[in-house]
């Protein structure tokens, strides 16, 4: 089989001062993934890498980067799957961790349940040795300055990123 | 959202998801992305998906399982990611994006939005773009 990994960095109307930056995460992220798989790694192991890379990247809506919530905070969500026996890890609602995909990927393996969230899902994490962050420390200018502008127009748009406002975008 | 669908040397499939969400969310709300099957999907019989967008919309649709079950019946991976991803919107008329692998390799990348960044390496050679048609 010839190994192959694909890997996205978000839908919605992406203006184009953040489009350089996303295709360079993008790119990067599947090299990364490539390299595991190249080496015979496992596909697990594969995606984990691609998305701990974007999670480090404050141009992508996950990890470092997140979006805010209402109160101006960042509450994360991840999961990942395997397909050879539907096996499956999530968490929800993590408030205070990096990389939210490395703790679903600890679920998939260390728990016997398939979602975690809150406070169990920050005990889970602490319990397998992950350290937590500063939550301010995951926030980003952008993240702050697209809440404000939530917060000046008050709806949600079609998407995930932006409004659906006629941006720069064809 | 980000997202990774892989092919392993050995037949493997398997998907990882991860977001912030939505901007201006209301504290405690759950998305698509956690939720097996609406956010990611992998099972080595059929192939992976990871998706990104509107995540009540996607969730309402299950859109990984959706475009699973296109391929199970037959489509290939691009146009079940097509048809799920726009089917979705029609219904819904939110917006959102897929990415997606079959068991064989072969790539489906759709989105509804302006906009998806995306990248695959396939035989050592790298992919990439972030508007439609490219």
């Amino acid at each position: 089989m010839v190994p192959t990994i694909i890997v996205h960095g978000g839908a919605g109307d992406i203006p184009g001062s953040r489009v350089e930056g996303k295709l360079k995460g993008v790119k990067l992220a599947a090299v990364i993934g490539q390299r595991i798989l190249s080496e015979g790694g496992s596909a697990l192991d594969a995606v984990e890498a691609a998305v701990v890379s974007m999670e480090n990247d404050e141009y992508f809506n996950a990890g470092y980067g997140s979006v805010l919530n209402l109160r101006g905070e960042v509450e994360m969500e991840a999961s990942i799957m395997c397909g050879k026996d539907l096996n499956v890890g999530a968490v929800t609602l993590i408030k205070e961790f990096l990389h939210p995909i490395s703790i679903a990927h600890k679920v998939l393996t260390d728990s016997p349940h398939s979602l975690l969230g809150g406070e169990g899902a920050k005990l889970f994490a602490l319990e397998k040795g992950f350290s937590p962050v500063p939550p301010e420390s995951l926030i980003s200018e952008h993240a702050r300055a697209a809440l404000n502008s939530f917060l000046e127009h008050g709806e949600f748009g079609r998407t995930e990123i932006g409004m659906d406002t006629k941006s720069d975008v064809g | 959202t980000v997202g990774a669908v892989a092919l392993d040397c050995k037949g493997h499939i398997a998907v990882a998801t991860s977001t912030g969400g939505m901007s201006g969310k209301a504290v405690g709300r759950i998305g698509d992305t956690p939720q097996i099957g609406s956010g990611t999907y992998a099972d080595d019989y059929i192939g992976g998906v990871s998706t990104t967008g509107h995540g009540e919309t996607i969730l309402k649709y299950c859109l990984a399982h959706s475009i699973i079950k296109l391929m199970e019946n037959g489509k290939d991976a691009s146009t079940a990611t097509k048809m799920a991803v726009e089917g979705m919107t029609k219904r819904l008329n939110n917006t959102a994006g897929a990415i997606t692998l079959s068991k064989n390799g072969d790539v489906g990348i759709h989105f509804s939005s302006q906009r998806l960044a995306w990248a695959y390496i396939k035989s050592n050679k790298l992919f990439y773009g972030i508007n439609h048609d490219e």
